[in-house]
Formats: C-alpha cells, structure tokens, sequence
C-alpha cells in the first residue's frame, strides 16, 4: 500500500516545496511511483515541476468542494513517473468556501483513498498555515514530514506544529505520526547554523533525519527552469542530497 | 497625523518580520513614536523585539474580539520611542472565531484610530496568507510595504498580492495605497538575484525603493538576542541598509 507523506511547517520559507519537488523526483528516480498534491494556493510545487499555471483548469479546489475526482485532476509531468494534482486559481477561496461544509478537514482524505492504490508515494505540499488546508492534509496523510530552516525563528512555531498535529491525531486522524523533521538551508559557516541543529535534535530526538540539506543556491535557481535540481544539476551538493533523503525516507519506511 | 504602514506577502519566509523588527528601531532612532503591532499568530516579532512571549496577557487576539482597547495592550520595550502590541497565543484561533461576526475585516482599523494621534509611524506585521488577520491589517493600514525576496518561487504569488490589495481598495479601504516595494536577501554573486530585481523593477515601475536589503548573517542571528540588528550589530550592513530605508520612507511620506 502506497504511504500519504504531508510536508508542512506553518513558517515561512522553510523549504517545504522545495523538499515535495526534489523528494518527488528522486524517488521517481528510484522507480517508485509518485503522486505530488499541490495544496499551497501560491501554486510553487506546480510551477517547480514545470507545468504552465495557465494550462491548469481543474486541481486540489475541486477536489475538495467535491467537483470533481481524483483521478479526473491528475496531470502527467515531464517525467513519466512524476504526477501531479496542481493548485488551481481558485484554491486560495476555498478555506472560507468550505466553511460550515459538513466534515470539512476530511474532504483530502476521502479524495485520497484511492491513491493509495495507484501510486507508492504521495506528497502534499502545505500553505505557511495551520488553516484548513493544512488541517486537510494532515488528517490524509500516514504521516507528516516537517522541514525546519536552521534559523532562530523557525524554531519559534514548533510548539504550535506539535500542538496542532496532537490535536489532528485526537480529531481527525489517529494514525497520523511524525514521519521525520528535516533540517533545512544549513549553513555550516555560521554558529546559528549549529545551535539551531543542536536545539532541533533535542527537541524532536530521534526524530531528525541524518540527511542535513544545506544552503545551494542551485536549489533555488531550479525552479525558474520547471526542474527537479537533479534534472537541472545532477551533479550538485543540492541533488546528492535530497537522493540521500529520498534513500532514508524508503528506509525508514520499510523499517515501520 | 501618524501612519499606519502594514508590511504584507503571502509568500512565506520573505523578510517581512525582520523589516518591521529592523525598520521600527530605526525610525525611532531617527526620534519618531513608532507602534509595532505583531499580527502573526507565529510571534516572530514579538520575540524579535525582546519581549518574552510568556509575559504576554493580552494582545492583538483581545483588540480584534474587542476585549480589550489598544491602550490595554500596548507595551513598552527596551527603546524609549519604540512600542509593541504583541501577539498572544490565542491568535491562531481569531479566524475562524471571527467567521459571521459583523464588520470581521474592519475590527483592527476601528481599534487603531486612536494610534494616529499617539504615534507618528504604526508598522503591522502580517502572516504568511492572505486570509483574515492580513485583510484586517490592509484595511487598517495608509499604505502597505510588500518585502519580495530575491528569489524565483517569489514572484509567482506578486499577481494574487496585487489582486488582493485592489479588492481591498474596493470593498474596505479605498485610500490604500502601495508604499513600496522593498527587495530582500539580495546576493549579489546569483544571476538569480539580479534577474529578479530586474523583474520586479519591470512590474513595479517607481514603487521600488532604492534601498535594496542584502543577505546579512547579522540580521538572522540579532533575533536570537532579542535584539534589532542596530542594537545587536549597528556597524553591520544589515543595520546601515535599515537606517538607509528608515530615511527613505521617512522622505517618501514627505512627499507625499
Ligand atoms: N537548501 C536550499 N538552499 C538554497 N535555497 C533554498 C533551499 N531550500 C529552499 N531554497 C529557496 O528558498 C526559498 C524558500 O523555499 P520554499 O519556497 O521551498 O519554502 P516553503 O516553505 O515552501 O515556502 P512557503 O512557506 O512560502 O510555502 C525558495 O526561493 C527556494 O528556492
Ligand atoms: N537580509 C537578510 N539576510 C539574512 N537573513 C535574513 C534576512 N532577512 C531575513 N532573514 C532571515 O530569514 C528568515 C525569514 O525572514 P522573516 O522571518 O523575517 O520572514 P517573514 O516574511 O516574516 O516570514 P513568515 O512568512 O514566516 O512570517 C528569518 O530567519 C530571518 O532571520
Ligand atoms: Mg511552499
Ligand atoms: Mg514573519
């Protein structure tokens, strides 16, 4: 059975589409079959997987006001085992659309029982929120993968993620675990840098991935050509990388 | 009469706290009265300007259930001339405790007329969304500051900004004007960085302003100090390009 994967942290930048479309790629790359939700209405993951906004008529918003299925909304990307649930236009309504709309948090996961068959990995990207959206990409998910900038106020809104995932497990989805915490944009030159990782292990201990992803700036060029880093730059330290991450993410996995 | 700037993107991790933190200590350097109100439930600014956040009674969660007047929950901090209305923790719950209540967008702008008269620049920092808490802040506000990171995933939400702030115009607060357009994290040595500055120089003709703020490894660490970057570092480049933009959008309301 495929696993949901929700990647999310309510602040910003922290590198949460960064890690759903480099963490996609290699795990296509290792022959897995993926499925990439864009559930952020800034739309980046499906702009980062190279597909034109304008071509996008239906995605996440109509699934869930319930317009339309999934597999009626799922598009191809430039690699063959790459798929993609885009953000459309309209997502950025949904949050108060969806108000007073019976069992609204559970509207993802009921969309997403089927892609569970169909592909062995699905990652949802989140919005810098603990809104709806999120809400319902954590009550989907088998598990919730949070990337952590290696900066003093990323590490300020822990305590409300853990708080808002605890009340998810109570609520909505009691199987729900922390799949992993990511540090992201480490820069070893700086003692920040390392105090936040320190910090980081001591609070989620055990939890931490081995794999750190340090600042690259071509991780943040990649996007402005529709690329995965590894199909813009094998060769960098931003490509080796997020392969070891997606090598340790089938890892643990198979572990559970 | 005093003005309300409010500093807004959707887009997350832009520099939005760290330009309200950096440019309020600055304006009161320059001897102004200046009001800081922190209207993201995350707190960053808060933190960012050293008030400890379990202190914290009552804040901008109590002002927009009109609980509580400004005058109630204003604080003092370290600086004479710079004062703080800070987040408390119930402000991630105010969206959705405000749905159906009337006027929900206009409660923040009822509850800052008194701050025009108390101080000569009230700064507003808003979350990562375009949702309640941003709207309440764009409707209050003269003018809204966006901060746009130098970077490629950035200029895909400018459309949905721009829309937003046009409807706010409309329908809640026809003298909004845009104050400015604020380039962040520049470095130099990335054709990415200059690409983008060019970009939005194209699509924001005159509303950029000359002050262009670098990556700065002083501003990242001053928020663990509890400190503006001029307290923490004020040789620092981080702390001269603020007191450049404090300049700047003091000769900019002249102007005006
Ligand atoms: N390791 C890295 N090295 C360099 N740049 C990076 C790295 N990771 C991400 N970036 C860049 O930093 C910016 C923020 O990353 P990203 O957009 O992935 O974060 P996010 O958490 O998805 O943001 P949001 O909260 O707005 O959704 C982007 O411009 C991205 O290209
Ligand atoms: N010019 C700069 N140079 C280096 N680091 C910076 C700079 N500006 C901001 N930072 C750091 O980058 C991170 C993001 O900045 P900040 O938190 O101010 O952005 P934001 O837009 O307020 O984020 P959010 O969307 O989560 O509210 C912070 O850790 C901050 O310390
Ligand atoms: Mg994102
Ligand atoms: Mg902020």
């Amino acid at each position: 059975m495929g696993r949901i994967i929700a990647v999310a942290n309510q602040k910003g930048g922290v590198g949460k589409t960064t890690t759903v479309v480099n963490l996609a790629a290699c795990l296509a790359e290792l022959g897995e079959q993926v499925l990439v939700v864009d559930v952020d209405p800034q739309g980046n993951c499906t702009t980062g997987l190279g597909v034109d906004k304008m071509r996008v008529r239906r995605g996440v918003y109509e699934v869930l006001l319930g317009e339309a299925k999934l597999r009626d909304v799922v598009m191809s990307t430039a690699w063959s085992k790459l798929w993609l649930v885009p953000a459309s236009a309209d997502l950025a309504g949904a949050e108060v659309e969806l108000v007073g709309v019976p069992d609204r948090e559970r509207r993802l996961a009921r969309a997403l029982e089927s892609a569970r068959t169909m592909y062995s990995y699905t990652l949802l990207d989140c919005p810098p929120s603990l809104g709806l959206l999120t809400l319902n990409s954590l009550a989907a998910a088998d598990s919730v993968m949070v990337p952590i900038q290696c900066e003093y106020y990323a590490l300020e809104g822990l305590g409300q993620l853990v708080k808002t995932i605890k009340l998810v497990q109570q609520k909505l989805n009691p199987k729900l675990v922390v799949e992993g915490v990511l540090l992201t944009m480490f820069d070893g030159r700086t003692n920040l840098s390392i105090q936040v990782v320190e910090e980081v292990k001591r609070y989620f201990r055990g939890k931490v991935y081995k794999t750190i992803v340090p600042r690259n700036v071509r991780l943040s060029e990649a996007p402005s050509f529709g690329l995965p880093v590894i199909h813009y730059d094998g060769r960098s330290r931003g490509a080796e990388v997020y392969r070891e991450l997606a090598r340790e993410v089938v890892e643990r996995g198979q572990a559970r």
